[in-house]
């Protein structure tokens, strides 16, 4: 038997919007300790990793590992029945070809059940190695987001430089080139407001604008966002999932131009 | 002009 339940449904629908547009389906791994999920978009350029912990969840129990293959659009169509403030429990049997998704109103006048079924999934598993990034770079993710989005109507790719100084992203295309320079922020009131750059090395790389945008569909999830960047090796855009986990991107950078 | 590597030429399968 599975079952998870999140009094603060609201994060899961947040998760699901964060992912829907990269991915078509993805393999849930239930186990004791909680929730993962692992998958490359339809081009392989990008990886998406979650992790939802157990601790996060009101309710968890797990007693076999299972794997639930789930079409994303079926499931995204589900959660969009769900209030903000419903409670989700998702469950399942041991053996089941289907999952169940359970929605509370708050003072419980309101309950639905909606049953989906599974999908036998056969995806690749990568192995994502613990990385020394030259630079880690914190900013909020709605900046983060602002950026991409106008950069993204210059051209189809984006440089990310970091300094010492700071962060620079550009872009060039037919109509001019765009340059946003963030600085380190001094003292902040809000933690969440802070640019932090924490440098080693300094980095240039360059990315694809079209899979930094999808990215940032995971803004409502968290207000800060986290970029990990080395030479030659896949960008990390982290956001967290309030206490319960963690949504990464990775992305291979751009080679040649 | 450019290329796009895949994600997967970093990564091993497991």
């Amino acid at each position: 038997m599975f079952e998870a339940r999140l009094v603060q449904g609201s994060l899961l629908k947040k998760v699901m919007e964060a992912i829907k547009d990269l991915l078509n389906e993805a393999s849930f791994d239930c186990a004791h300790s909680g929730i993962l999920l692992q998958a490359m978009d339809n081009s392989h350029v990008s990886l998406v990793s979650l992790n939802l912990r157990k601790e996060g969840f009101d309710k968890y129990r797990c007693d076999r590992n299972i794997v639930m293959g789930m079409n994303l659009t079926s499931m995204s169509k589900i959660l969009k029945c769900a209030s903000n403030d419903d409670i989700i429990t998702m469950k399942a049997q041991d053996s089941a070809d289907t999952v169940t998704f359970v929605f509370e109103s708050p003072n419980q006048e309101k309950v639905s059940e909606y049953e989906m079924k599974l999908m036998n999934l056969d995806q690749d598993q990568l192995g994502i190695p613990e990385t020394e990034y030259c630079c880690i770079i914190k900013l909020p993710s709605g900046e983060f987001a602002r950026i991409c989005r106008d950069l993204s109507q210059f051209g189809e790719s984006i440089v990310i430089s970091c300094t010492k100084e700071g962060v620079k992203f550009s872009a060039a295309g037919d109509i001019g080139t765009a340059n946003i320079k963030l600085a380190q922020t001094g003292t902040v009131d809000k933690e969440e407001d802070a640019v932090i750059v924490d440098m080693q090395e300094p980095v240039t790389l360059t990315f694809s604008c079209k899979y930094l945008n999808m990215f940032t569909k995971a803004t409502p999830l968290s207000p800060q966002v986290c970029l990990s960047m080395s030479p030659d090796v896949p960008l990390v855009v982290e956001y967290k999932i309030g206490e319960i986990g963690h949504i990464r991107y990775y992305l291979a950078p751009r080679i040649g131009d | 002009p450019f290329q796009q590597r895949k994600i997967n030429s970093f990564f091993r399968k497991v």
